[in-house]
């Protein structure tokens, strides 16, 4: 669930 | 307050404010510039025979965009990342939205009625063939109140961030954190309006009411288009939106 906000959320610069 | 000095609400409006600049495109002054330059008689037409389906994947494409911009303002937001991660989520989940329809009326020419869209400006006929004329008449009508406001880049960054940093978001664990972070938002606030003398903008916001119900009726028209067209949102909806929204 909410995969990509996870995503969004740790990657430094997204 | 002890846990609140004012070098600290000092650094936090430099800090919303820097966070809202990194993250809003186009910047301001290219928007004053771009204002008049709406679509041609023939360009809205082609946008009106373009299918349903065609133009909602479009719409979610280019929401789905403005979203990542506001997980970047969060992101930048002093004390979003020092928040648990469910936290983060939760308040993304339900405040990216609302933010979305904030920044907006920096994009709303409110003297034709057009918005920023694909390139140029374009009124509410431009999205017919996506089925829901109320619901970007509303959206429309509240970027137009906003715009009424001449609401300035701080206060709108300002806004943003009060809109995104909510305690009263079901789900939240550490509802006294966020709660902590608000108060030290709207202090920040309330003192950028008292240098500006403007004061009175308070009492003059549109109640966060009419932000949910227009979030609550997008989910609805997405619901209804899916009922229309099974099987088109695995197809060609951006993953985030999904995500969000489905």
């Amino acid at each position: 669930k909410h995969r990509i906000l996870h995503k969004l959320l740790q990657n430094g610069n997204s | 307050s002890p846990t609140c000095s004012g070098m600290e609400i000092e650094l936090l409006a430099q800090d919303v404010l820097r966070s809202h600049r990194e993250t809003s495109q186009p910047r301001a002054e290219e928007l004053q510039q771009r204002r008049w330059d709406t679509f041609s008689r023939e360009e809205v037409c082609a946008y009106q025979r373009k299918p349903m389906q065609e133009m909602w994947e479009r719409c979610a494409g280019r929401l789905t965009e403005a979203i990542q911009h506001v997980v970047e303002f969060a992101k930048r937001l002093r004390g979003f990342m020092e928040l648990c991660q469910n936290d983060q989520i939760v308040l993304l989940k339900a405040g990216a939205m609302e933010v979305v329809l904030v920044r907006m009326c920096r994009a709303f020419n409110p003297d034709n009625r057009t918005v920023l869209f694909e390139g140029k400006y374009a009124g509410t006929e431009l999205f017919r063939s996506l089925g829901c004329h109320e619901l970007v008449g509303s959206i429309f009508d509240f970027a137009q109140s906003l715009c009424a406001l001449r609401l300035s880049e701080s206060e709108v960054a300002f806004l943003c961030a009060i809109v995104l940093i909510n305690a009263n978001r079901p789900w939240l664990q550490e509802q006294a954190k966020v709660a902590r972070l608000r108060g030290r938002l709207e202090v920040a606030f309330r003192l950028l309006l008292r240098r500006t003398h403007r004061e009175g903008l308070l009492a003059r916001l549109p109640p966060a009411g009419r932000l949910r119900a227009l979030c609550s009726q997008h989910v609805e028209q997405l619901q209804a288009f899916r009922r229309l067209h099974p099987g088109a949102l695995p197809a060609a909806f951006p993953p985030l939106y999904r995500e969000l929204f489905a």
